[in-house]
């Protein structure tokens, strides 16, 4: 499905280059649940962003469905993020004006879906993330793992082939961030959506099908788990 | 040192009221190292952002080593907050315009510490969380672990006596996680300074002598837990 090719990523900084990812070599299929481990700051964030089409590399291809995605025009790239891939920033990045139903609702509006279904859609994941009693607040009117769980929502909208989340549970005790592993886990096996996502929690790396070890910008280890 | 005297706390959101926390009774003690734990929307936040006096209470009476703080001028207040207390925020609020040495330096120059004082308890601490060759990084140059990990240098920076925690290891990775919370064991231990913080992680759990239970805004259980 997506495939890294000796992809490098350079961060300029003043005079100085920070080498945040080395020639990259990654596969990953359809169907699969990847998690990425590895320390603070050694690259897991730059991964994803790359992956997920948000940032490009320095050097290397990366290609989604055998398309290099250095080839596409603008447009062809912004559908394929709008339509086939959804993304959970580590930071979720909400939209500060619009509610929750507002901000889950918005990709569905950027495609043009109907109002009615709209309304059904966002409802739906709004009562899946549990919630339903916190329709009308705005972000910063939300606690921590309130504004994760809209932005896990927001992700899942627009019924996307590919979902790549940053430390999807990190402000969520473990309760709840299981019962959204449980509704990953079912989209996963049910609607084959692939899972690329980058934890710090063993709890949430037992879920994955395959553990990827990353360290100071490169891949220091593949593990395969039983699914 | 703290004590809470039938606290609440309720947001107003259009007609709605939120009861965030409903007669909060708890008094912490010097030299404590509290945790408090409960799902995700619980009133953690709220309740650390009250004893932190960044927020008031709606009823009942907080006081700060006996003094009651709505009493308290609000030159006084700004004065505990600013040598007394010091708060790690669950998304960080680091100044995007400063660097990290800038940012963890910014409360030493508030209360006119001198210029080389300032770099030799700055630079002692970026080295303590590991940041040291990233000096000149401003935050969106950051992962998020790194930032996270900024802004509890900046919360030790003064010296305070007090330090309030939201979730401060929830981008880390269990390694860099330990080192940071050995850091504050050590301060709690040698230097009596009291510790109280919110956390999801049960490893993290484990550092502290007492746990507060959360949930729906009430305390459901006090946990008693050996040093
Ligand atoms: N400004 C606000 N207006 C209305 N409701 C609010 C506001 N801020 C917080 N709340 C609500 O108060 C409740 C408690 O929020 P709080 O941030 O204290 O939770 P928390 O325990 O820290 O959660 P988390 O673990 O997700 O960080 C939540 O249900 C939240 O939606
Ligand atoms: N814009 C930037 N300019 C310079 N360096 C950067 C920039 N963004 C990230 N970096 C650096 O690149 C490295 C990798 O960052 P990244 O955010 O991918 O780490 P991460 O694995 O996601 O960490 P965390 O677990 O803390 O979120 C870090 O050392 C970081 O300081
Ligand atoms: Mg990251
Ligand atoms: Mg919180």
């Amino acid at each position: 499905l997506l495939q890294m090719e000796n992809v490098s990523k350079d961060y300029q900084l003043g005079k100085a280059v920070i080498h945040a990812l080395k020639n990259i070599n990654l596969k990953v299929e359809k169907g699969e649940f990847l998690s990425i481990v590895g320390p603070s700051g050694c690259g897991k964030t730059t991964m994803l962003n790359l992956m997920g089409c948000i940032d490009k590399p320095t050097s290397g291809v990366l290609k989604f469905q055998e398309a290099d995605l250095a080839n596409m025009s603008d447009n062809a790239e912004a559908d394929l993020r709008l339509g086939k891939i959804g993304f959970i920033f580590q930071s979720f990045n909400l939209i500060p004006v619009l509610d929750i139903f507002e901000n889950i609702e918005f990709p569905l509006i950027l495609n043009k879906t109907a109002k009615r279904k709209r309304k059904e859609r966002v409802d739906h994941l709004i009562d899946i993330v549990g919630l339903s009693e916190f329709v009308k607040h705005k972000p910063d009117e939300l606690s921590g793992g309130q504004r994760q769980r809209v932005a896990i929502a927001r992700s899942l909208v627009n019924n996307p082939s590919v979902i790549i989340a940053d430390e999807p549970t990190a402000n969520l005790d473990s309760e709840t961030g299981k019962s959204i592993l449980e509704v990953m886990k079912k989209l996963n096996e049910e609607e084959k959506v692939t899972f690329i996502f980058s934890t710090h929690n063993p709890e949430v790396m037992q879920y994955a099908t395959r553990v990827v070890h990353l360290r100071d910008g490169v891949i220091s280890d593949f593990e395969k788990r039983g699914a």
